[in-house]
């Protein structure tokens, strides 16, 4: 099982 | 008001068919320049970047910024009802409550109307900056989809490694592991047999497969897709259209140790 990282640690939000 | 006019139904059919089953509800934004989407899935693993450019339609009309808010499993309740090569009309005042859609039939013997209610839709929205990926294939939809698919039933994950040998997807699961390694494919009567791989330093990302699967869904809209991957950045998938208009799915990687 390797960690999920979510959207927002790479893209702004705005 | 909008009233954008497209020439075969089928292709906002498939549009909310391939994105229907990651984001449920989501505005349509529109302008001079098109149709477009952003939205992400409720995990924020991935994102749906729709973009139907007015070169699409025939005719397009939107004066100002409309946002219309729809929730997908409606608005495919209502497409169902038109046939792939029915002349498909959508039709919004300037601050919408409601959403017009015509289908007609292409010997003009039959017309259909819906109004769709419309919801206000508060989304949250992401800046994705223009990027210079690492590595681009693109390959033909078709066998991107089995690669997922054959390799989904063994594992959940996939490691994607893009070097100057090919481009290799590989699992591991309970059962054993398995990959897949491309070489570059050039087919001068059949371009879209093509895998042309196009690459400034090797790359090597871990991805749900589940995602890339649902991916897959778009395979309908183009005979060919390309995958963006960078080390530092989310996968970009994506399906290019007739127009310029385009359906990009973003996704971010998992971590290794």
């Amino acid at each position: 099982q390797v960690p999920q990282i979510i959207l927002e640690q790479y893209y702004k939000s705005g | 008001m909008l009233e954008a006019r497209l020439e075969q139904a089928q292709l906002l059919k498939k549009v909310v068919d391939a994105i229907k089953d990651l984001v449920q509800d989501c505005n349509f934004d529109c302008n001079d320049s098109g149709i477009a989407l952003q939205a992400m899935d409720n995990s924020h693993v991935a994102l749906v970047s729709m973009m139907l450019k007015a070169e699409s339609f025939n005719p397009f009309r939107c004066d100002r910024n409309i946002a219309i808010g729809l929730n997908l499993v409606s608005l495919t309740k209502v497409l169902r009802a038109a046939q792939n090569e029915d002349i498909l009309t959508l039709k919004a005042e300037d601050a919408p409550d409601s959403l017009n859609l015509t289908f007609e039939s292409s010997d003009k013997d039959r017309i259909s109307e819906y109004d769709l209610k419309l919801m206000d839709i508060d989304q949250e929205h992401l800046g994705i900056p223009d990027t210079d990926y690492s590595a681009t294939i693109s390959m033909p939809s078709a066998e991107f989809k089995r690669i997922c698919t054959d390799l989904m039933a063994m594992s959940e994950s996939v490691t994607i490694e893009a070097g100057k040998d090919g481009i290799k997807f590989a699992c591991n699961g309970d059962i054993g592991n398995g990959s897949i390694t491309l070489r570059t494919v050039q087919d001068v009567e059949n371009k879209e047999n093509n895998i042309e791989i196009a690459l400034t330093e090797p790359v090597s990302l871990t991805f749900s497969l589940k995602y890339l699967v649902n991916f897959c869904k778009a395979q309908n809209l183009s005979k060919t897709v390309k995958l963006h991957i960078s080390n530092e950045v989310p996968l970009l998938v994506e399906y290019a259209m007739e127009g310029g208009s385009y359906l990009r799915f973003y996704l971010a990687p998992k971590i290794g140790d």
